[in-house]
């Protein structure tokens, strides 16, 4: 469903080059659950927003469903993001001036999903990851971890297909974490593909396989038994 | 050196009261590296800014070295706080146009430290968390890992007294997330007094004493043999 081909992403600083992703060749199964980790820096973020298509390979093809992502405009990345993707940032992105239940409801609201339904799905969501009684808090009422939990709910909205989390867990004491993660492989086991960086061995002991990354490149792979 | 006495702090949702601090009493000694734990949105991090003079008990007193902070005016918290106390935001909280340098700087500027000590003692400590060739990037340049180590940084920019630290190792992989218990184990050591909110089992099994929380109270507390 997505593939990275001699993927690279350089930044530069003045005279210095910076190689986010330095060569990066990947395929990504319909259906998988795969975990991404590697060391702070190691380039996990910034392939999660390629294969995202919230960011442009400076060198190298990034397919997503068949199509080679260089070719589509603005307009046709920002419908495919809307319609398949979910996106949960590591830093949340909240909207600070929405509740817990209109953040929720943005993407929908994108997706042209009608206000009764777009509510009564915020409200169900919400529940799911155990904000029910935080449903008017606007993102600074918020604990972090529960911070983290709208992004996550907000991600899930429009039932997407392909769902990339980066650090879904990050903030969450191991008991709400593992309420994540058990959401999160339900979610797979239905069908949805799900890539996952991570710092917690228990999200990446659930995946398929573990993607690790060294320096803007893939190090190894290794295949759950 | 900290004592909370039946703190509580409670926010107003219209007719709903949230109590995020619901009669804590804690007594933290000088010298101590305490660990505080506990399900997401349990109080932790109201906890942290209270004891850091972030934020003011609805009720209880709260006495930093034997001082009721109800009793300073904001200029000597500003002052207390600037001198004796190094804070780590769950949210990082860095300054986005100032370059990883500068804001190691800020609380050095504030403390009167002249620019070539000030600057050198910035490099020392982005060489520490391991920042040493992202010295000039400004936090968009940044992982969230570098972002994090940089929060870390800053907070021990004065070489505080009192280090409060709220999920330091949150966004770190395990071994850089190791490089920093390590510094802050040998912070402890020489004598700073260490209150570290953490989901990391790790970072408290360095401590003299673990905190649960639970509802914004203190559930029960673990003294390391
Ligand atoms: N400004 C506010 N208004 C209303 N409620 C608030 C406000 N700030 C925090 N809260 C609530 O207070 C409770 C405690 O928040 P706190 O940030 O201390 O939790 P925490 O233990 O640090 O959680 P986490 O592990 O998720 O960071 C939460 O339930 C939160 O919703
Ligand atoms: N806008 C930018 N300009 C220059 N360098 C950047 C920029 N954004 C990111 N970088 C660098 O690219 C590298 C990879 O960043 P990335 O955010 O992908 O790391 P990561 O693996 O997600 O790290 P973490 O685990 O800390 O979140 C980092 O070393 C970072 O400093
Ligand atoms: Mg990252
Ligand atoms: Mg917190």
């Amino acid at each position: 469903v997505a593939e990275l081909v001699r993927v690279e992403r350089v930044y530069e600083m003045g005279e210095v080059l910076v190689h986010a992703l330095d060569g990066v060749d990947l395929q990504i199964e319909r259906g998988e659950y795969a975990a991404i980790m590697g060391r702070s820096g190691s380039g996990k973020s910034t392939l999660l927003n390629m294969m995202g298509c919230l960011d442009r390979p400076t060198a190298g093809t990034y397919r997503l469903t068949n199509r080679d992502v260089a070719e589509l405009d603005d307009d046709e990345l920002s419908s495919l993001r809307g319609r398949t993707l979910g996106f949960i940032f590591q830093a949340y992105n909240l909207i600070p001036h929405l509740t817990v239940l209109e953040n929720i409801e943005v993407p929908m609201d994108y997706a042209g999903v009608g206000p009764r339904e777009s509510r009564e799905r915020a409200e169900a969501l919400a529940e799911r990851v155990g904000l029910g009684d935080r449903a008017d808090h606007r993102p600074t009422q918020l604990s972090g971890g529960q911070q983290q939990r709208v992004a996550i709910a907000r991600a899930l909205a429009n039932d997407p297909s392909l769902l990339l989390a980066d650090e879904p867990t990050g903030n969450l004491d191991s008991s709400t974490g593992q309420e994540i993660l058990d959401l999160l492989t339900h979610l797979n086991e239905a069908g949805t593909t799900m890539i996952v960086v991570t710092h917690d061995a228990k999200v990446a002991g659930q995946a398929h396989r573990t993607i690790h990354m060294l320096d803007g490149r893939v190090d190894r792979i290794l295949v759950r038994p």
